[in-house]
């Protein structure tokens, strides 16, 4: 491609591209080992070609390289092998086809974030149904796919205003699947950043939708068997959401209370980790409205008898931000909420 | 002595992983 002359430049990119619409099995990996080679060359060719050349992305090639693009990524992904799969513990099933397709989402990226790619003339091509395919893929086991996918769909939400709002509503039925039917999707983590980015750019005031992604969908999130796997990103999408419009904290610190898990503590300490980041972030006139129901919370897991929950909790008073919010509130508060912090007390006693 | 008050966080400070913000109003040229 770097040595063809410029008028030949398009012909041989499609050939190229089609050359690479041929899919191989990895799953023997001695099979038609030459072949392999010949396509990683070629898309090797095609990533380089994309990322240096200027004024090559001609309109009749958008509909070949999303054909390229489409026949090596949307494939059924192998079941997991092992139902028991804990995230958490075991390796996960990395993609045999790797070799090939690591370039093809490097080709897509590139494709993307070309200064010469035009959305207009792309949207033909990646439409809704191009956009549900690539959110299946989230599901995918091999992390490394997962990352790709993550910046691919963050440039896609990016670059086609008209495919926001289907991507979030898809986005909000994966969520709510794996909340109360599955409990099982690879992709939760890599989502939610993805959405830490579109909430940190509402405008304001929010809307109703998305505040009803708040209430239907992050806060019930947090009640799923694997949330340690996601639970960092997830915090922070509630936080971002309370920066952007603080009259939602006590329906937040509320919502977590409900949620609060009764038998994992390890959750425990998740949940007052991510309550203390609300904390540092709260508006003292939010903090009046929350106190008495958290504060009843926090002295349940000052007397846990689970250390870790305990010391998690009693770290709250190494925080100055938290100790003046509570002193504020202790002396001139009105009769019922003095004895909302007594009850630290006996629990600190 | 009046102790400093320690002030809420301006803004939480964005962990590792977080992407640039995209913005609900305009078409982002990221």
């Amino acid at each position: 491609l770097k040595d063809a002359p410029v008028s030949e430049l398009h012909d041989l990119l499609c050939k190229k591209l089609q050359q690479c619409s041929i899919v191989f099995d990895f799953l023997d990996c001695v099979a038609d080992l030459k072949g392999k080679e010949i396509k990683r060359a070629a898309l090797n060719e095609l990533v380089e070609c994309v990322a240096t050349n200027r004024g090559i992305l001609i309109e009749p090639l958008y509909p070949e390289i999303i054909k390229m693009i489409s026949v090596n990524i949307f494939r059924i992904l192998p079941p997991s092998e092992n139902p028991e799969f804990d995230p958490e513990e075991d390796e996960p099933n990395l993609e045999p086809s790797w070799p090939h397709l690591q370039l093809v989402y490097e080709f897509f990226l590139r494709f993307l974030e070309s200064p010469d790619f035009q959305p207009s003339v792309a949207k033909r091509y990646i439409d809704q149904k191009f956009v549900l395919m690539l959110l299946e893929l989230f599901d995918s086991e091999d992390p490394r796919e997962r990352e790709y996918l993550k910046t691919i769909l963050h440039r896609v939400y990016g670059k086609f205003l008209g495919l926001r709002a289907y991507i979030r509503k898809q986005c909000n039925n994966i969520f709510l699947r794996f909340i109360y039917e599955t409990e099982h999707f690879n992709g939760v983590a890599e989502l939610l950043e993805i959405l830490g980015s579109i909430i940190n750019g509402f405008a304001l005031p929010l809307k109703a939708e998305h505040k009803q992604f708040l209430v239907r969908v992050l806060i019930p999130l947090h009640s799923v068997k694997s949330l340690s796997i996601f639970h960092a990103q997830l915090a922070y999408c509630v936080v971002q959401f309370l920066e952007k419009d603080a009259t939602l904290t006590e329906h937040v610190i509320r919502g977590l209370l409900k949620y609060w898990p009764k038998t994992c503590t390890q959750k425990e300490v998740m949940l007052l980790g991510e309550i203390e980041e609300i904390l540092d972030v709260i508006e003292p006139s939010q903090f009046v409205k929350i106190q008495e129901p958290l504060f009843k919370q926090v002295a349940r897991c000052i007397a846990s008898p689970h250390f870790q929950v305990a010391e998690r909790a009693l770290y709250f008073w190494n925080n100055e931000y938290i100790l003046s919010l509570v002193e504020d509130n202790c002396h001139g508060a009105p009769y019922h909420l003095r004895h909302a912090l007594p009850r630290l007390q006996g629990a600190l006693e | 002595p009046q102790k400093k008050k320690k002030q809420k966080l301006p803004k939480s400070p964005a962990p590792h992983f977080a992407m640039p913000p995209i913005h609900e109003d305009n078409l982002e040229k990221i």
